[in-house]
């Protein structure tokens, strides 16, 4: 049906055997992707009696690529109701604020490090402190101690008149 | 410490496309401008000393153009340019008697003929640097893919062609030759047509 055409190019030299095509966007009326049919006329074939189909080529014609499957995050976002982009803008708020907070608090210690005292606070954590020992085999003074394994006395119990 | 970074002079586009003039036909002069196209540069004019490792140009499923480089490997060439066999030579028969011939074990009533193939006009041919679409090229189309894309060599059926790319759209210049008067088409032309899908091509079949 040449109603359907919706590209002819003028007429080229069959020698060359060749045809550079150029996909606009227009061509699929708002469309996604489209399916053509692609066909080559000779002049020795008047246009009334050219059928596209006959040799015709059947392709696809597409605005770009297309990502067919969506994420498991992406689905429960959508379960959650938040269809847009206001998710990322929420989750990226929250490592912002942190950082501005840390940042401030930064210079707020800085600014003021000259007028604070926190000695009592040193010196109540350095009493705090413990000695560590280690354990008791490294200790040099009990190192040579021959620390037998311990082994079950024998036993000498008499059997009794049940028993036996 | 860093190397020093030499850069190499750059061919600039204005040395690219400089038309350049050949002879044709043996008298006749022709002013030949070459074009890019989709990064081709078709009608570039010729070496001097022709390279038989040049440059070509092969097509991708799609139509998409790729330079291919041929090298030499263990005393072969690897990916050199293509060649046609006969597809574009015309075949003309020849016939040979007994007197012409004196064939030993040939008799004197018998004729020999033989095919004579004869190459085509390279005029224009030659300036193509891009493969050239021949019936051994061809892929199988349909549902069961038996049906040969005569006269297309690419792009394959149903490969998508995106937006704002430019594909190479090849065919098999001899296809469109006549039977009766051996003469092929000297010109043609490129359709686009939209086609109806049933619902199941669209993906929305029964259950």
């Amino acid at each position: 049906d040449m109603r359907a055409t919706f590209f002819s190019s003028e007429w080229i030299r069959n020698v060359d055997g060749l045809y550079p095509l150029e996909i606009y966007e227009e061509w699929l009326n708002g469309k996604y992707e489209r399916k053509v049919v692609l066909s080559v006329q000779p002049s020795t074939i008047p246009d009334d009696e050219f059928n596209h189909l006959e040799h015709g080529l059947l392709i696809n014609i597409a605005l770009g690529s297309r990502v067919f499957k969506k994420t498991k995050e992406q689905l429960a976002l959508e379960d959650a109701g938040i269809m847009d982009d206001t998710w990322y803008y929420v989750a990226l708020s929250i490592p912002t604020a942190v950082l501005i907070a840390c940042v401030g608090m930064y210079f707020f210690l800085y600014l003021n490090r000259h007028n604070r005292d926190i000695s009592d606070v040193r010196r109540f954590a350095l009493s705090k402190r413990r000695r560590v020992i280690g354990k008791f085999k490294d200790m040099k003074k009990y190192k040579n101690i021959n620390n037998r394994r311990y082994d079950e006395l024998p036993s000498y119990n008499k059997k009794n008149s049940k028993q036996s | 410490i860093r190397n020093v970074i030499e850069p190499k002079p750059k061919t600039t586009s204005s040395e690219e496309i400089r038309p350049w003039m050949r002879t044709i036909y043996s008298t006749v002069k022709e002013v030949v401008t070459p074009t890019v196209i989709a990064g081709v540069t078709f009608s570039r004019k010729p070496l001097a000393t022709p390279d038989p490792l040049e440059p070509w140009v092969s097509l991708n499923k799609e139509g998409l153009p790729k330079t291919i480089k041929p090298k030499i490997k263990n005393g072969r060439t690897e990916n050199a340019s293509p060649t046609y066999s006969t597809y574009f030579k015309t075949v003309s028969t020849k016939t040979f008697d007994y007197e012409e011939l004196q064939a030993h074990n040939m008799d004197p009533n018998d004729v020999y003929e033989e095919e004579v193939f004869e190459d085509e006009d390279k005029t224009y041919v030659s300036l193509n640097p891009i493969i050239r679409c021949t019936p051994d090229r061809y892929l199988n189309k349909g549902l069961a893919k038996n049906v040969p894309s005569e006269p297309f060599c690419t792009p394959r059926e149903n490969s998508e062609l995106k937006v704002g790319k430019t594909y190479f759209v090849t065919w098999y210049t001899n296809f469109f030759r006549s039977e009766l008067t051996d003469e092929t088409a000297e010109k043609v032309r490129i359709h686009l047509s939209y086609v109806r899908e049933k619902s199941h091509e669209k993906g929305f079949g029964k259950r």
